[in-house]
């Protein structure tokens, strides 16, 4: 699943929805039906209420429309774009359009009403289109779908979950899914874990990025609580579970590393010619993934950590200094275990290794202090 | 460039790919939309990430899995974000 860059989503669970005009292709209640439907089968997977308003400004306003019709996304006549929605947010955000140049129908003999809503719905709560061509949230249509035994995916709960959680669990009310909760599968790290560890993390532009799994954490400095993210809400053709990543800030760019591959992205954007093998950066080919990486913008040198060794990168004259690799310890003394990722802030480097965080002081050349490693996320 | 097509006028097939990707997939304006079917094209890039993101075998090229597929009726909105 994906969710909107930023990952905006519904900040209360009770929202309200209209329906503003009608295609002339069903009868009226045939139209009332289909939506509640639609609604209904996110209400039964998340703590989301819907209630119904005839007049005025809904959370999600619903309406019918050909062609141009005022949000600068014209639809395109029958077929094709079927309909848009837009995703959590005030005014015309949360709203569906439907492209009435379509034959809607309460069947498969034209385009399913039904259907359609449901994943135009999706959009409005948050989520964005799904690579898995068998969750309702795969951009395109399916006409062969079974209408009478409809169900989500589970890529479109674990997505919606990850958004707004389960449904309250009590016994009168079994909406609780009976096989194990989706979020055990695609559950989100919890931050205050003690056992917490990183994949990787690195600075971006003055914030601080904490990657675990498919997620990362967000550390803003005007803003206390990290926000937790998906990886694929910034940077869809990224990996999960990655292995090192750092900011060269003189570039205005980040490399992240999964493997024997790097990637380098300026903000969203994924730079021309990437994802590049790391054996251009000069390792030899006994080397198949890195463990850390850190740049350290005082002397324009990046290290990178293989197990218990590391190799030290001149960005000015890009290219793999002489002399490497050396044992991590002759030069971090104090620095234990396989490094995870490393931090460089306020002039110290932070090693992170499990849920242990080194913080070395390179003009002492000694560890100063040692804490959780989810201590930047403020638990 | 192959004079076959290029001179007498886009393949049609080619000027439907390209709205497609301008709409779904974010081909820039700026991006040459000359589909040169060279490995660096920008065009081919977008259509190796549309297969990818759409579960087609990525080859890059508008073979005719990939234009049955852009063909069918979707959702408006795009499948990568900006």
């Amino acid at each position: 699943f994906n969710t909107f860059p930023g990952t905006p989503k519904w900040r209360k669970n009770d929202l309200t929805y209209r329906i503003v005009n009608y295609t002339q292709d069903l009868p009226r209640d045939a139209v009332d039906s289909s939506i509640k439907k639609a609604l209904k089968i996110w209400e039964e997977v998340t703590p989301l209420t819907f209630s119904r308003i005839y007049e005025g400004e809904a959370d999600i306003m619903i309406s019918f429309a050909v062609r141009e019709h005022g949000d600068f996304y014209p639809f395109d006549g029958p077929g094709m774009s079927l309909a848009h929605a837009y995703p959590p947010g005030p005014g015309f955000y949360g709203d569906v359009h439907f492209d009435d140049d379509e034959k809607w129908t309460e069947d498969a003999s034209g385009t399913n009403l039904f259907l359609v809503a449901a994943h135009e719905l999706g959009h409005s709560l948050g989520l964005f289109h799904s690579t898995d061509p068998k969750a309702l949230m795969y951009p395109l249509y399916n006409s062969f779908t079974d209408l009478a035994r409809f169900r989500l995916s589970q890529d479109d709960v674990n997505g919606i979950q990850f958004l707004y959680g389960p449904p309250p669990a009590s016994p009168a009310d079994p909406k609780v899914p009976t096989e194990a909760s989706p979020l055990e599968s695609g559950t989100p790290p919890a931050s205050c874990d003690p056992a917490l560890s990183f994949d990787a993390v690195s600075t971006l532009r003055g914030e601080i990025l904490f990657f675990k799994g498919r997620y990362l954490w967000r550390k803003l400095q005007w803003k206390s609580k990290p926000e937790l993210h998906l990886i694929s809400a910034f940077w869809p053709f990224l990996p999960s579970d990655l292995d090192a990543a750092y900011e060269v800030k003189s570039m205005d760019t980040v490399f992240i590393f999964k493997g024997n591959q790097f990637w380098a992205v300026r903000g969203n954007d994924l730079q021309a010619g990437y994802p590049r093998s790391i054996h251009t950066l000069g390792f030899p080919p006994t080397i198949k993934k890195i463990d850390a990486a850190v740049s350290d913008k005082e002397n324009k040198k990046t290290y990178f950590f293989v197990g218990d060794k590391y190799w030290r990168f001149d960005e000015k004259r890009l290219s793999m200094e002489q002399g490497f690799p050396r044992f991590i310890a002759d030069d971090f003394p104090g620095v234990d275990g396989k490094v995870d990722a490393v931090l460089q802030m306020f002039g110290f480097f932070y090693f992170f290794s499990g849920s242990a965080q080194f913080e070395f002081d390179p003009n002492a050349r000694m560890v100063t202090h040692i804490f959780k490693s989810n201590s930047w996320l403020l638990c | 460039y192959p004079l076959n097509g290029a001179a007498k006028g886009e393949d049609p097939n080619v000027d439907f790919a390209q709205q497609y990707l301008k709409n779904y997939y974010n081909l820039g304006k700026d991006e040459k939309q000359v589909y040169r079917r060279k490995d660096n094209d920008p065009v081919v890039k977008k259509i190796q990430e549309m297969q990818k993101f759409l579960g087609l075998e990525v080859t890059g090229k508008l073979d005719s899995n990939t234009l049955e597929v852009i063909r069918k009726s979707r959702c408006g909105l795009p499948d990568v974000g900006q």
